[in-house]
This record gives C-alpha cells, sequence and structure tokens, in this order.
C-alpha cells in the first residue's frame, strides 16, 4: 500500500462535516419487540439475503483457515447443544433470520459470535 | 475501533466512534482494502428497536447480527464495544468453556442486547457491564446525559480491570479508548491513540461538538482501512447518526 511508516503525523482535520453522504443513506428498520422473536429481522433478513451470504462466506474462510475445518464441524454438529445456554429469544431471532435469508443456522450463530472470535 | 465520550463545558455529553474491523482478515492487494471491511459495509443498518409503537432504542448494526455494538436509549445512556486483545484471560478459553458446556460466561453482542433492551439508567449500564462474567475481554465505553457520566470498562472475561470516567472538574473531559489498554503503550505500529489524544487535545472542551469530534475520527490514522463506519451520539437529544466511512490512499491499513 501507499502509506509511510509510522509515527503517523498527519495535521488533525478540520471542516469535513457535514460529509457529502448522509446518514439517511444507510437505511433504517423497524426491529419490533412487540412480534415474535422469529419475525422480528425477516424483512431486513430478506433484504440483506444475497449480503449477508457473501459475507459469511468470507467468515467461514477465515474460520477454516485457522481452524482446518474443526469450528464449522462442530457448528454443523453439535448446533443444538452449542445454542443450548443462549437466550430464548436470541435462538429464535437467529432462527427466524436464518429462514428468512434461507441461510443455514448455524452460519447465522457463527456470524453472530465472530466478533469475540476475531479478538482472539 | 476508536471510541470517545467528551464532555463541554455546559455539561453536554457526545459519544462517537469509529467501527474498524477484519484485521488480517485477507488483504485485497489489487484493490489495497480488507476483504471483511468490503464485505462488512453493505450490511450497515440502523435498527429502530420498539415497543408499543416507541422507540425503546437504537442501534447501529450489520445485517444478520443481533447483538449491538453501537447503540443510543434516548434520554438514558449510549454504548459503543472495542475489542480488547489479551493474552492471558483471552477468548480462547472463554469459548473453549463455552463449547465444552461452561456456560456462565455470556457473550458479549447478546449482553449488550439486554442491556438495551432491560436496562434504563446509565447507572446499572455501567453496574452490568462491569459485572457479568464474559466469553471473552473487550472495552465497553458508555455515555450518559448527566455530567461526569462517561466511561471507559475494560474488561476481562471474570471482572473489570479498569473504569476511566470522565471528571472534566478535574481536566478528564473526555475518555478514549482504541484498542489497548490505557495503561500500557500502544502497538507502535497501530497507535491511533496517539493522533486521536492530540486532535481532541487541539479541539478542546469548548468546541466538543459532533462535528468536531467527526473530524477528530476522519483524521488518518485514526480513519483507516478498516474503519467501516462512523457514528455521532447524543443521548440527552437522542441523535444517533452514522456516515459509511472508505480511506482514500494515501491510507494505512490500520
Amino acid at each position: 500500500g501507499d502509506f509511510p511508516p509510522p509515527p503517523y503525523s498527519e495535521t488533525c482535520r478540520q471542516g469535513l462535516y457535514p460529509p457529502k453522504e448522509k446518514p439517511t443513506d444507510i437505511a433504517t428498520y423497524e426491529v419490533n419487540l412487540d412480534l415474535p422473536p422469529a419475525k422480528r429481522w425477516a424483512q431486513l433478513a430478506a433484504d440483506k439475503a444475497a449480503e449477508m451470504k457473501d459475507l459469511i462466506s468470507v467468515i467461514k474462510k477465515l474460520v477454516n483457515s485457522f481452524s482446518g475445518g474443526l469450528i464449522i464441524d462442530l457448528v454443523d454438529k453439535d448446533l443444538p447443544k452449542l445454542l443450548s445456554g443462549l437466550p430464548a429469544d436470541s435462538v429464535a431471532e437467529m432462527q427466524g433470520i436464518a429462514q428468512a435469508a434461507n441461510i443455514p443456522l448455524g452460519e447465522i450463530f457463527l456470524y453472530n459470535v465472530f466478533y469475540e472470535f476475531n479478538a482472539f | 475501533c476508536t471510541s470517545i465520550v467528551a464532555e463541554t463545558p455546559s455539561g453536554e455529553i457526545h459519544h462517537a466512534r469509529d467501527m474498524d474491523f477484519g484485521l488480517l482478515m485477507g488483504w485485497d492487494t489489487q484493490n489495497d482494502t480488507w476483504l471483511l471491511t468490503e464485505k462488512l459495509r453493505p450490511l450497515i443498518v440502523t435498527g429502530d428497536f420498539t415497543r408499543n409503537n416507541q422507540t425503546i432504542f437504537k442501534a447501529v448494526s450489520f445485517a444478520g447480527y443481533i447483538g449491538v455494538l453501537t447503540g443510543m436509549k434516548p434520554q438514558k445512556f449510549s454504548l459503543t464495544v472495542n475489542e480488547r486483545y489479551s493474552v492471558k484471560g483471552s477468548g480462547l478459553s472463554g469459548i473453549l468453556k463455552w463449547i465444552l458446556g461452561q456456560r456462565t460466561g455470556s457473550w458479549m453482542g447478546f449482553l449488550t442486547r439486554d442491556v438495551f433492551e432491560n436496562v434504563d439508567t446509565y447507572a446499572e449500564a455501567k453496574a452490568v457491564l462491569s459485572s457479568k462474567l464474559l466469553i471473552g475481554p473487550i472495552y465497553f465505553i458508555i455515555g450518559g446525559v448527566n455530567s461526569g457520566e462517561g466511561a471507559v470498562l475494560s474488561r476481562s472475561i471474570e471482572k473489570t480491570i479498569d473504569t476511566h470516567d470522565l471528571d472534566a472538574k478535574n481536566g478528564t473531559w473526555f475518555v478514549l479508548e482504541t484498542n489497548y489498554d490505557r495503561w500500557k503503550a500502544p502497538l507502535f505500529i497501530d497507535d491511533r491513540r496517539t493522533p486521536a489524544t492530540r486532535c481532541m487535545n487541539e479541539m478542546g472542551a469548548a468546541n466538543a461538538t459532533l462535528a468536531n469530534l467527526f473530524n477528530v475520527l476522519n483524521t488518518k490514522p485514526v480513519l483507516n482501512k478498516l474503519t467501516v463506519y462512523t457514528s455521532l451520539m447524543n443521548v440527552k437529544a437522542g441523535i444517533l447518526e452514522t456516515y459509511i466511512r472508505f480511506c482514500a490512499d494515501p491510507c494505512w491499513p490500520w
């Protein structure tokens, strides 16, 4: 890449706000907590299914690259056991997302805990 | 990530963050970008969580992720989460315990979501996030509505090992967290703390507006190739603004 080595010395930027983009360029979805958990994310999951599949395929490749397939196998085979300690509503929400986006539940679970995986 | 909570001389609290994600997750040598970071941007959405047709809280999320990494409960509190790397007590042990059936720790995303749904005050949010057992180490950065309501909680799996509170009367008018413990020097090739702190001090408390925090968070290398979005929050005013970010070359990879 085209970047100088540290220590970094860029001067503090001014006048960048408001940026050209608008905050309204990001879609807002209502997540109605009065609905059954499995239905709360249905519209969002359906709208973004392709992008979610794209991301999850990258996550799976990355997880496989350091675990040699062990973690993906574990998630596939022992998913009910892995989900058993989670809040029931969270599991139902992930099931709803999996169904609406047509993505296996294990992959949605992996996506939802990937932030913690990434840290180690 | 870089998260900042700042207090103005009039006691107004602002909370802002850069979400950086995807470090070492596939570097695209043709475009000089991180593969995972690029895949995350199209998934950014704002969630308006409602009950009885009223907004309970708002969160910036990635479609399909049900936890909260950036959120704001109007008139109550705001929260951002930064990754914390720790060799001792890393997330690995917590994840292995979970896999082996020891379910005492909470996954961070599910915990933060629960806090937004069920907690109504800054003090209680701080107490819950300080005390719950976790799967892995993390930084929780919380903001509120009253003077002094802002803190960085440095969490291990078991406990809070450091709390850095706003204390404007004694000169601490902002708290700032990247991905390193504040009592240790950051990795010299990943020092976003020094430039961000310098820009905050140049700005000064009197000029601590959301617009100026946006300037700080978009100064390189605080803004870098891992930056997915910048969020600006003011709990009292109920503001949560989010902007998808790209770092034009020359730009550091982290």
